[in-house]
């Protein structure tokens, strides 16, 4: 089935969105 | 008749959901923290009931959440271990997931566990071993002279799966050409 990838790069990224917060 | 509500432990126990507009990751996860008390024997028993979960996440942000306020892996003092395992798996070698299993460890010398712990965790969390449902999960454990990380399969037999976890490792480490790599299984970590 399809599996949901993410790279180091977009994985960083979502840390400063306010979501993770 | 009165009917009974029956509750079982395992529709009791949390669940963690992505949360609105959050990205889910392929797994949940759960992070556990264990310190061993000095001069403690480390039996089953004992190490059971020194290690603690932290709390589980769906998601990436919610992982970024746990993450952002734990303490770095190399600010860490004495014997103390964090591990990021599925949720439902225990980063014990007894839990059925991991009893057939084993796991690469790198030894690295001080100064270097709290970079190469965020590198493994997130290739982790973003899927990048490749290996479908085979990780379980990943350890670091602080030392007095050196830190030591490693990561967890199911199937210590599964060679093709074992050396694709090897070469991931050494892609998102970015280790030093001369560090040493070492797969050992359960069973003989138990030996």
């Amino acid at each position: 089935g399809t599996r949901i990838i993410y790279d180091r790069k977009f994985l960083l990224e979502c840390r400063s969105s306010p979501l993770a917060r | 008749a009165k009917k009974k509500v029956c509750v079982s432990p395992k529709y009791n126990a949390t669940i963690a959901v992505p949360g609105v507009g959050e990205h889910p990751l392929q797994y949940n996860y759960s992070f556990w923290y264990s310190r061993r008390t000095p001069g403690r024997p480390a039996s089953t028993q004992s190490y059971e009931s020194n290690i603690k979960q932290i709390g589980s996440f769906a998601s990436v942000e919610q992982f970024w959440r746990f993450y952002s306020h734990m303490i770095r892996p190399g600010d860490l003092t004495g014997h103390s271990d964090f591990h990021l395992f599925k949720e439902g798996i225990k980063p014990m070698w007894e839990d059925d997931a991991n009893k057939l299993g084993g796991k690469w460890i790198i030894r690295l010398r001080k100064g270097l566990a709290s970079r190469c712990w965020e590198n493994l965790i997130l290739a982790m969390l973003g899927e990048q071993f490749m290996v479908g449902g085979e990780i379980c999960g990943a350890v670091v454990s602080v030392r007095f002279q050196e830190d030591i990380i490693s990561i967890w399969n199911k199937t210590a037999s599964d060679q093709a799966t074992i050396t694709r976890i090897r070469d991931t490792l050494r892609r998102v480490l970015n280790l030093p050409p001369n560090t040493i790599m070492e797969y050992k299984t359960h069973t003989d970590s138990i030996k």
